[in-house]
Formats: C-alpha cells, structure tokens, sequence
C-alpha cells in the first residue's frame, strides 16, 4: 500500500486543492510500479494551512481541469499550460516533491535490487507511450530479467508488443482497433545512468548486434534507464514534437516471494 | 516433501528497525518543516508481533486548513479510504485538522465494523485537538498493513492521545511519524522543501511529505 502526507504553508484555495493534487499525481504517485498490484488503501492527503502567507496576498487558485466524473475537461487528454508565475512555481514544488517520493517507494520495493527508469515517446498520444512504459514495467519476466542482469530485451519488446491491447484507463476505453504504433519504427536502448552512451538493441524493428559484455555492465548498476521509441520513423528530422511518458520500476527478486508467501501468518 | 534449507526461508520484520547502510543515503538527517504543522506518533501494537514500535501517526495543522486527498481506484476500497472520502465531500476540502494513521492492519475488506473504526479514529483524533464538538469529523483517516482482519480499535484510540501529547515541529517528530507508518519499509521515506512564488519572493514557503510503501505498489489514483 501507498501511504502519502503532504503539507505546505502556502495559501491554495480549497477549490483548487484537488486540480492541483491531481496534476501533481499523474507524473509521480500514479507512475510506479513495484509488483503491478494496486491496493486497497491507496491514498494522498494533502493539506494547505497558509502559515507562511503574508496578510493580503490570495490563495492559488487554479483552473478547474476536471469534470465530476474525474476526466479531463480536455480534449486532447493536455491540460491548457498555466502560465501564471506563481501556479508554475508552486505546481513544480509539489510535483518535485511528490516524484521524489515516489521514487523513493521505488527504491524501497519488496526485494529490489534494481531502481529502473522507463522512458516511451511516442508521437502520437501520452496514453500509448504510458501503457506501453506500465506494460515493461509490470512485465515479471523483464523483471527477473533485470534481476538476473540478462539483457533479455526480446522480453522488453514482447512487453510492448502486447501493451496497445490493454488499454482499458478512462481516457482511452477499449477499443477494437486501438492506437498502436509500427513494431518497424520502434526503437529500444539501455541507457547507462553514468553518462556513456546508450547500448542500442532495436532499431527500427531491426536487432542490433548487442555487445552482451558492456550490456552485462550496465545491467550491473543499480540503477539502469530503459528508452522506447515507438514513432522512430526513418523521415523523422528529430524536432518533431514527441510525447514522453516516464515510468519508474524495480527488479523482481528471490526475496520478493520470501516476504509475500507469508505476509499474513 | 523435503525441502532444502535455502529453499525453507520464510520473512519476518528484523527485530530492531535497522536501516540497511545502502540505504541510509535516502533518510535526511535535518528538514525544514511547513509552520503551523506538527508530527506526533505512538504505540498501539496494531500487530501482535510488534511489542515496541511507534504504529499509530498523527500529522496536525494548528489550525482547520484546506485538505484534499485522491484515492485508490480499487474497487474494493479499504475503511479508512471510505470514510475520508466522506469526509472530504461533506466538509467541502475546507477546516480540515490533519490526519491520524496506522501501520500493521489495513482496515480493508472489514465490512461496516470496519467503517465504525475507521470513523472512530478520526473522532478520537478529534477529540484531542479540540474539534469533537463537529458534526463532522476534521481528521482523514489511513491504515495500512494486512487486509481482512478488524482494526484492535481500543488499542488505537487509547494510542491517539498519546501521538497527540508528542506532536512537535522538529524534525525528529516528523521523522518518528514517517518512520510509524511503515509496513515492510526498510526506511522511512520524508523529504522537506522550502520555496518562493515570483509575485512575492521574500516569503519563503515550505512543503514537506512522508510516504510509505513497498509492496502492493501500482498506483492508480483519482
């Protein structure tokens, strides 16, 4: 279960406390994975006493985004920017915290021993780059992959292969021809965190030879960045303007299954 | 059926809440803590097993401030995220007093008892900041831990007043809150942040978060 408390001193107007709460969210709290079960208990309080507010000056307040029914009022799934200073300023602050959060819960998973940062752009639609990035993320076999430090990057494609046929969020009902992508224009790298250059293993549909010895060191960190990208078409001049969805995930080890086979008793 | 020794392993919590050294990097030593919020916690025994640790949390705001909350999209919502759900549409997200949490029960699939606890929780943390006197409870409510097993109500309620009469703003008493809300932690997770807005930068601001959770994680929240 995922347990958050967040207070500030800052003046936000109790209206805004959920459009604010929310946008935060969607970045952080609701783009992990350690085991792919979500809870029952699952909750983030947020309070805003404005202690710190000098007299006179108005609590934020920002432009509602969401309908009653918890969707997004916009169309294209992109709230409209907000451009005042200081709604940027603050929504920042929040979500800086709360992803820092977040990947803490990351680094702590049940057994890990691997901190892995997913990174899918796509073209056409956030939801299909974060469905894909979940699909890697929730995938046991890429997991033990990891955990093994087996660049079974097959499992990684097979991961994303499936991922367009279970979009079920409330954004994108189901659909009998979903929004998928070319399996010919996808992409995927390793993408050390010490600053080399990324290890490519599939380009544009097509295996490279993969240096198994340096991709056994990078799988040796602990923390390793897995980049797909599923619009890498070969016309692409490289300033099209591609959606990123960021994921964040651990390895699936022996111990995992030592803590959970007898939680209750 | 035999099983070799490195096959029969089964996992219980290390008897002293030792943070492993690779991860003593992630637990701040120092914080700057938003004004007018103050962290307490107490001993309840939630879990038979545990007969020390701090497993009952109080975060309070001095005085009833904005609150909100999102929830898990599981259908099959706990106690604790009923009644804050409640509470939040009742009161309208306005004179919220803070939050009262437990580590070793989850309080889930517990049926109307479960309900009443929940509720129970959130009157008992009332009581101590002087807001009993509402027609709605002012303190949200979470719990965490094993699904299916009624909450040790009594054992909690007599542990609020307590994690009530050690609220403080140090960090120390954030820490010991953030540290009272983990299941299978292995540390406490607690970050504090200080900040300015561009339309009046000499006022500086605080925001700070305590987190738990290490398994049962895919959040799906709204």
């Amino acid at each position: 279960t995922l347990l958050a408390i967040v207070c500030t001193d800052a003046a936000i107007h109790p209206e805004s406390m959920q459009t604010v709460l929310r946008e935060a969210a969607n970045t952080t709290f609701n783009s992990i994975s350690v085991d792919g079960d979500t809870s029952t208990n699952d909750t983030v309080a947020f309070f805003a006493n404005a202690a710190a507010s000098p007299e006179g000056v108005q609590p934020l307040a920002y432009p509602e985004m969401y309908s009653k029914n918890g969707r997004l009022k916009k169309k294209d799934l992109r709230p409209a920017p907000n451009t005042d200073p200081d709604h940027v300023a603050f929504l920042a602050a929040l979500t800086d915290l709360m992803r820092d959060l977040a990947k803490l819960i990351v680094r702590d998973g049940e057994g890990a021993t691997k901190f892995v940062t997913i990174r899918v752009r796509s073209d056409k639609n956030i939801m299909v780059a974060k469905r894909a990035a979940v699909s890697i993320a929730t995938s046991s076999l890429v997991k033990t992959a990891l955990y093994g430090k087996d660049a079974n990057w097959g499992r990684i494609l097979c991961a994303i292969g499936y991922a367009p046929m279970l979009m079920d969020s409330p954004e994108i009902p189901m659909r009998s021809n979903p929004i998928g992508f070319e399996p010919g224009n996808t992409s995927v790298s390793f993408l050390p965190t010490d600053g080399s250059e990324e290890l490519k293993l599939l380009v544009r549909g097509e295996p490279e030879k993969v240096d198994e010895a340096r991709a056994k060191q990078i799988l040796e960190a602990e923390n390793l960045e897995i980049l797909v990208n599923l619009d890498d078409r070969p016309e692409r001049t490289g300033h099209e303007d591609q959606r990123e969805a960021v994921f964040w995930t651990c390895d699936f080890s022996h111990e995992y299954v030592t803590i959970n086979g007898d939680y209750r008793t | 059926v035999c099983l070799s020794l490195s096959q029969y392993r089964s996992y219980s919590a290390p008897a002293e809440r030792s943070i492993p050294a690779a991860k003593q990097k992630y637990v701040p030593t120092t914080g700057t803590y938003p004004k007018g919020f103050l962290a307490g916690s107490a001993y309840a025994g939630v879990k038979a097993s545990n007969t020390k640790f701090d497993d009952v949390a109080l975060i309070i705001s001095e005085k009833p401030c904005p609150a909100t909350a999102i929830f898990t999209r599981n259908l099959f919502k706990a106690a604790p995220v009923t009644v804050s759900k409640d509470l939040l549409e009742q009161r309208q997200s306005e004179g919220f007093r803070g939050v009262v949490v437990n580590s070793g029960c989850a309080n889930a699939v517990t049926g109307i008892e479960g309900r009443e606890n929940a509720r129970a929780m959130s009157t008992a943390a009332d009581a101590c900041t002087g807001s009993a006197a509402e027609d709605v409870p002012q303190t949200l409510v979470m719990s965490t831990g094993v699904i299916g097993q009624q909450l040790p109500i009594e054992k909690i309620t007599n542990a609020i007043p307590k994690a009530h009469a050690a609220l403080g703003s140090d960090h120390q008493h954030w820490m010991n809150a953030a540290q009272a809300i983990c299941t299978t932690d292995t540390f406490p997770k607690l970050i504090s942040r200080t900040f300015t807005l561009p339309s009046h930068p000499e006022t500086t601001y605080s925001i700070a978060g305590m987190t738990k959770g290490a398994g049962m994680i895919h959040p799906n929240m709204a």
